[in-house]
């Protein structure tokens, strides 16, 4: 099963 | 004070169009060399950056930093009322409450003006890093669009592979299974038709289907699309403007 990663574990907030 | 025209409406509105559907709210950055945005999507998997880079602009001015929040339904449902081929003028001042409109057919000397009502938008701005991706690949738009659009019909999600040769497209879902495999290809005639791929490693990425519907109806912008993959980061999703460009960062599914 493929579970959907989010950006937000890839990009940091400015 | 803001004022900056478009030599031909349909050319914002197709920038629009292109990401109109997955974000709704968004604040566009106007500085002295052109309009930044940039948006995430609900779920925040797809985030969305617009760049339009003064010279995209027939005529351009912007005398100091403005941000202009916008409903992009209701910025929608006012560029429609332009006629394609009229000029559009976008005019604000230093501290706006609202964006005018200025819609012009030069030859009849027909000038429509509307204003749309700006808004608070609390957004946070993601710093994206300069990104080392494993596979670069550049192809015709409107065919990237078709596989997309053909492939989505058989799953919710669809599996990019990447190898030396080769760019494979795959849906296995309920109804049956398919796939799209594409080699580098250069046409001598219409340049925009080749395909090109650099490979530094093989990749193998799955993405969810409705994703990448949004992604494609960027295709309306440019003949051809970058396509930029890691299995360490969000894949890219570029469309090309005269000046400037229309991206989408895509988070991937993994393996649970």
């Amino acid at each position: 099963k493929m579970k959907q990663s989010s950006l937000m574990s890839f990009f940091s907030k400015q | 004070m803001l004022e900056a025209k478009f030599e031909e409406a349909s050319f914002f509105k197709r920038i629009i169009d292109g990401f109109k559907d997955c974000v709704q709210l968004v604040n566009f950055q106007c500085k002295d060399d052109g309009i930044i945005a940039q948006a995430v999507d609900d779920s925040r998997v797809l985030l969305v950056s617009l760049e339009i880079g003064s010279e995209s602009f027939q005529t351009y001015r912007c005398d100091h930093p403005i941000t202009l929040g916008i409903d992009l339904n209701s910025l929608s449902k006012i560029l429609r009322c332009g006629n394609n081929t009229d000029t559009l003028t976008l005019i604000a001042d230093d501290t706006p409450d609202s964006v005018l409109l200025l819609f012009e057919d030069t030859k009849r000397e027909r000038i429509a003006e509307y204003s749309l009502k700006l808004m608070d938008i609390d957004a946070d701005f993601l710093k994206i890093e300069e990104l080392a991706y494993e596979s670069t690949l550049m192809m015709p738009s409107a065919e990237f669009a078709k596989n997309v659009r053909d492939l989505s019909q058989l799953s919710d999600s669809l599996t990019f592979t990447i190898t030396k040769e080769t760019i494979k497209f795959q849906a296995d879902g309920d109804i049956g299974s398919g796939s799209v495999i594409l080699k580098p290809y250069v046409n001598m005639d219409d340049p925009d038709q080749s395909i090109k791929l650099e490979m530094e490693q093989p990749v193998d990425l799955t993405f969810g289907s409705k994703y990448l519907l949004d992604i494609v109806k960027g295709s309306a912008l440019s003949n051809k699309v970058g396509i930029r993959l890691s299995s360490e980061a969000p894949a890219l999703f570029q469309f090309d403007l005269s000046s400037g460009f229309l991206q989408f960062f895509l988070a991937p599914k993994f393996n649970d």
